[in-house]
């Protein structure tokens, strides 16, 4: 289950409150997955308390959308600390679906992505299986596919630190890479952080979903929760 | 992966200090409902009696089978029209969900006690987690809530009180999730404060709305 709260002195109005968390939700909290279960008592709750002695914030004030910009990169960083403590995890990774048609096609991409064991199992075991990412995509439950077009599609592994080559190419304009280097593939693989770059090349709206690997210790933790 | 390195998240990723919010006191108890003996029932209150009415807002599970927590701060929230919400109480170890009835009054009597106590009606908003289909020990939350407000267990605004109350609402978590940031007003240069706690480990794909 996740729960969570984000306080603050700030006045905010009921009205700017309600956008602003749901804005920052949708690009936060919802963009995490340790296992692809839902809770029922999933909450996050956010409170403004007026204590700053200024004028209340609305939609329409000048500083809103500065602080909605700040309470989403706030709640995003709460959010990918849930991922880096999922059950047995040992990698944190970032899906980045960019260049999609619409954010929707990008988040629901993403999620599947995020969600899918065969990958989050090849993460954990070091395996640079691009081919269980691109069956992902292939049944993520998008309405039609305008934003997936083959010839368009990039897969890359890339690096979160500072090694070179940051990116490595596993599918390019929708054609393998026969040559992949296994061995800095091996490199990348093996990092707590990690990203997979998808690239569908239909559109200018991104996503980016916050997932981790899936281990033998999330079994043992859930095999024995009631008890 | 026999050999992986063991990271140590909790020096990783908690932090030593902190500047809070201002107006907010927050409190921590060990009830008993977690069978280890930790923290597992926390409350925070908005303590500023300044002319602002405070604000507040959610978003749910859409998990169709809502549990009762999460059906009573939404009907809090709306009966308030998102207005006047003083306190959050949480408790870990039970979730309070598939538990009917019974489980809407626990959670209407936790959010009527924080109420009492602070002499601010209809204020109080709830959340639960832990094991689905167990009902709460609202014997040993009621004494935790009383112990809180009354006797200030644990209760302050200072970093050890905010990360007890981050530590009271974990559950399998391997480390408590604090964050908090100072920002400043572009347009004014006034300065003000976020300040986040989570917990979640696992069960963890939301989709709230």
């Amino acid at each position: 289950t996740l729960l969570g709260f984000i306080v603050t002195d700030l006045p905010i109005s009921p009205k700017g409150l309600q956008k602003m968390l749901s804005f920052a939700g949708q690009r936060s909290f919802n963009c995490i997955s340790v296992d692809g279960d839902m809770s029922t008592n999933d909450t996050i709750c956010m409170i403004a308390n007026g204590a700053v002695d200024t004028p209340t914030i609305d939609v329409e004030s000048k500083e809103f959308n500065e602080i909605c910009e700040q309470v989403t990169g706030f709640a995003q960083k709460l959010a990918q600390l849930v991922v880096r403590d999922g059950e047995g995890a040992t990698k944190f990774v970032t899906v980045k679906v960019q260049n999609s048609k619409t954010f929707d096609d990008a988040k629901i991409i993403a999620e599947t992505i995020s969600n899918s064991m065969l990958v989050k199992t090849a993460l954990y075991g070091e395996d640079a299986n691009w081919g269980r990412i691109l069956c992902a995509i292939g049944y993520s439950k998008l309405d039609n596919v305008t934003s997936l077009v083959n010839e368009k599609l990039n897969v890359s592994f890339v690096a979160t630190d500072s090694s070179e080559p940051a990116e490595l190419p596993l599918l390019v304009n929708g054609v393998p890479n026969l040559n992949v280097d296994e061995a800095r593939a091996s490199e990348i693989l093996a990092l707590p952080d990690l990203k997979i770059v998808v690239d569908l090349g239909t559109g200018s709206e991104e996503c980016n979903f916050w997932t981790c690997d899936l281990t033998h210790e999330y079994v043992t933790i859930n095999g024995d929760y009631r008890s | 992966n026999s050999g992986k390195k063991v990271v140590d998240k909790y020096a990783l990723y908690v932090p030593k200090t902190g500047v809070f919010p201002k107006g907010y006191e927050v409190g921590s108890f060990a009830s008993g409902v977690k069978k280890n003996g930790n923290l597992d029932l926390g409350v925070i209150v908005n303590t500023n009696r300044t002319n602002f009415e405070s604000s507040a807002s959610a978003v749910f599970t859409t998990n169709r089978f809502k549990a009762a927590p999460v059906l009573k701060s939404k009907q809090v929230l709306e009966n308030s029209q998102y207005r006047n919400i003083n306190a959050i109480v949480v408790n870990s170890g039970c979730a309070n969900s598939m538990t009917g009835e019974v489980g809407m009054k626990d959670a209407e009597a936790m959010c009527q006690l924080v109420n009492t106590t602070l002499g601010t009606p209809d204020s109080t908003l709830v959340m639960s987690t832990g094991v689905i289909g167990q009902k709460l020990q609202m014997n040993k939350i009621s004494h935790g809530i009383t112990e809180i407000l009354q006797n200030k267990s644990n209760y302050g605004s200072d970093f050890p009180a905010w990360l007890n109350l981050a530590k009271s609402i974990c559950t399998t978590d391997t480390f408590p999730k604090l964050i908090t940031s100072s920002f400043k007003l572009s347009t004014t240069g006034k300065e003000y404060t976020l300040t986040g706690i989570a917990k979640g480990a696992g069960m963890i794909c939301p989709n709230m709305a």
